[in-house]
């Protein structure tokens, strides 16, 4: 069965996306089968993965909805061994709409379930783009994932958020997903020029431990730069120094996974 | 009366909360009366005018639910003139909360018209800082405001977002508000040592013209240090580029109010 990680951190701006797409294309690039779910209404892990917003009409809102299965909906992305389940507009709804529906957090959990006993969809790795809120879509993500993957922007407000964060894992934990794990943090857009990212990488640290990768994301333009040719920054500019992080951190990521 | 003015973006990290907290300590530098009311219920505005957690018992979830009214939360900041309506963490199911109430778009709305008509309170300028989703709390603010700021990161992701937002404008101005009216969209984190910077700005200068404030903010490593001390910049570093480009965006605001 796939590994099914929740890429969340309620904090705006701090690289889920980018996490997503470009952890997402690393590992597919060793050889793994993933899946990226673009749960957030703006769409951006489906546009920075080429899928234009006129290629949406059947997208994760039809599958949480019953009204599309996730076969039909799933797209191959530019990147061999990716593909994607891209989001549409109409998820901007989503929170009102799931709310008065039966179940209404395990949709998401319920389709991946469904479909996965399905031997034709073969993936090791699914990753999940949740919008910037602790909404019920983000519950949705959570409930359907083995673990949840922090991205941490090294910046004050970014790390205020972070204790937040837990205490929902928790919750959901306690009353939706018992196997739910930390998978772990990755610190994001760092600034060796500047000292409140060191502050904050050294805060975060002492604070969870071994919880935080070793691989740290440096601020990068290129990285910011790929999405508007709608590609990974790994296939972008392959030499860059985010693309080598991402690429570390997928090697981080899988020697997780392998019992020591 | 007060102009209300919301400063929301659904996409995340843009500089929401910077924006109006520093935007809203120049205009009480230069004697206007502010109120700033942090509508995210990750509370940044609140920690970042040093309002701490354990402060924020009577918040704007207690107020929109008519469990205390406006005068009792507001709280004065270490600014004079600037006050804040903190946030808490009660607000992030208040979504959800809300959507079962009657007038659930007009809560805020509600309040603030009924505490307005009260002569004591004489702020000139509201300004609502937004979370990062078209959420209920985001339509309550929009519902409520004379106009909608926007700060828009000049990367590609942000620049996407916009059309969402200026459609979700229309649909608040069809429905439920119909003086809303964008007031500007000002340029946050703009880089000059690189091309995205640039060719964000241009696209969105083609594209709204006037609307777009001359008055771009720098990236500038202050204007991320300061929350950490609970401060704006403008109180942490007077000097500093990030303080002066929001002086500065104080200024056109001011005078697009004085009629020609
Ligand atoms: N390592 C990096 N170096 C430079 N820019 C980066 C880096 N990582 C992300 N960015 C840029 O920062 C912005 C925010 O990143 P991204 O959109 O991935 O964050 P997010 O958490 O998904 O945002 P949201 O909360 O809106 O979903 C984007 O414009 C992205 O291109
Ligand atoms: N001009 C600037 N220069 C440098 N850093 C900035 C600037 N403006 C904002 N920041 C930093 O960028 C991050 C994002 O800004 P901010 O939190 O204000 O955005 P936001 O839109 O309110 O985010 P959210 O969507 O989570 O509410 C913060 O860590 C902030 O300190
Ligand atoms: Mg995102
Ligand atoms: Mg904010």
């Amino acid at each position: 069965a796939p590994r099914i990680i929740a890429v969340a951190n309620q904090k705006g701006g701090v690289g889920k996306t980018t996490t997503a797409i470009n952890l997402g294309t690393a590992l597919a690039a060793v050889g793994e089968q993933v899946l990226i779910i673009d749960l957030d209404p703006q769409g951006n892990a489906s546009t920075g993965l080429g899928i234009g917003r006129e290629c949406r009409e059947c997208s994760v809102y039809e599958v949480m909805l019953g009204e599309a299965t996730l076969a039909q909906a799933v797209q191959p992305s530019l990147v061999p061994g990716l593909f994607v389940l891209p989001s549409s507009v109409e998820l901007s709804g989503a929170d009102l709409e799931l709310a008065g529906l039966p179940r209404r957090s395990y949709r998401l959990r319920d389709v991946l379930h469904d479909a996965l006993d399905d031997p034709r969809t073969a993936y090791s790795y699914i990753l999940v783009d949740c919008p910037p809120a602790l909404s019920l879509l983000t519950i949705n993500a959570l409930t359907a994932a083995d673990s949840v993957l922090v991205p941490l922007q090294c910046e004050f407000f970014a790390l205020e958020g972070l204790s937040q964060l837990l205490r929902t894992v928790e919750m959901v934990r306690d009353t939706l997903n018992p196997v739910l794990d930390i998978q772990g943090v990755v610190l994001t857009m760092f600034d060796s020029r500047n000292n409140l990212s060191d502050q904050v990488a050294l805060d975060v640290r002492s604070f969870l431990g071994n919880k935080v990768y070793e691989t740290v994301i440096p601020r990068n333009v290129r990285v910011s730069e790929a999405p508007s040719y709608g590609k990974p920054v790994l296939i972008y500019d392959m030499q860059c120094a985010g693309s080598r992080a991402y690429m570390k951190l997928a090697g981080e990521i899988l020697r997780q996974e392998r019992p020591a």
